[in-house]
C-alpha cells in the first residue's frame, strides 16, 4: 500500500503538470532532492536483485523523478518561480551528510549512501513545506499529490511492525527517519483533512 | 530481533 500510495503521488503529479501545462506550487529544490535521494539508495540495481517488482519500482521511481525534473526545468521552466522556491538545500545535505557517516550498517562508500538517501528523504519534503508555507495556499490536486506522498511512509510503518514480530527483523534507521519523515507531514495533514476532504480550498491560517 | 537494513524495501 507505500508503494501503490508512492507510485500514485507520482501519477498524480505528473497529471497536474499536464493538466495545467504549469508546475506552478511545485518546489523544484524537493524534486531535485528526490531525483539526488533515488541515486543514492538504488544504486544497489547493478549488483543486488530482489525482485522484478523490486526493480521496475526502482527504474520507474529514478526516471520519473528526473523526468519532472526535465520538464520543471525546460519544458514549464517559465511556470517555476524560483523567488518562493528559497529553502536552503545546504541545511539539509550536510547534516545528511554526516547522520550517513554516523549511522550505517557497514562503514563503506555503499551503505553510507543507503543511509545517506534515507535521512535525505525523510527531509526532502521540506523546501515544499516551506514554499507553501510562503505562498499560504495551494490547488486541489497539488494537496493531493503532497498527501499521497506522505501517507506512503506512513504505510511503511505497520509492515515494520509486522516485520518485527513476524521476520524478527528491525532496520533502525528506516525506521527512525520513517518516523520523522512522516511527522513533518502533520500540520500538511490536518490541514488537508480538516478543509480540503471537506471541499474547502487549501487555505493556511494567516 | 535482528538489527539490519531492509534492502528488500524501496
Amino acid at each position: 500500500a507505500g508503494d501503490i500510495s508512492h507510485l500514485a503521488s507520482i501519477v498524480i503529479l505528473l497529471h497536474k503538470i499536464y493538466t495545467s501545462h504549469s508546475c506552478r506550487g511545485i518546489s523544484f529544490k524537493t524534486q531535485a532532492l528526490y531525483v539526488l535521494v533515488f541515486l543514492t539508495r538504488y544504486l544497489d540495481l547493478f549488483w543486488h536483485w530482489v525482485s522484478l517488482y523490486n526493480t521496475a519500482m526502482k527504474v520507474f521511481f529514478i526516471a520519473s523523478s528526473v523526468y519532472v525534473l526535465y520538464l520543471m526545468k525546460y519544458k514549464y521552466r517559465p511556470t517555476h518561480d524560483p523567488s518562493i522556491d528559497t529553502f536552503k538545500v545546504e541545511y539539509l545535505l550536510g547534516p545528511c551528510l554526516i547522520l550517513g557517516l554516523i549511522f550505517n550498517y557497514e562503514f563503506k562508500f555503499t551503505e553510507i549512501l543507503w543511509s545517506f538517501s534515507i535521512w535525505l528523504e525523510a527531509v526532502a519534503i521540506l523546501p515544499q513545506l516551506f514554499m507553501l508555507q510562503r505562498t499560504g495556499e495551494a490547488e486541489a490536486i497539488t494537496t493531493h499529490y503532497l498527501a499521497a506522498l506522505g501517507a506512503y511512509r506512513a504505510l511503511y510503518i505497520p509492515n515494520w511492525i509486522w516485520r518485527y514480530f513476524g521476520d524478527n527483523v528491525v532496520d533502525p534507521i528506516a525506521v527512525v527517519a520513517g518516523l520523522v519523515q512522516t511527522g513533518l507531514y502533520l500540520d500538511f495533514f490536518y490541514v488537508y483533512f480538516t478543509k480540503v476532504l471537506q471541499g474547502q480550498k487549501f487555505e493556511l491560517p494567516a | 530481533n535482528e538489527h539490519t537494513s531492509t534492502k528488500d524495501e524501496l
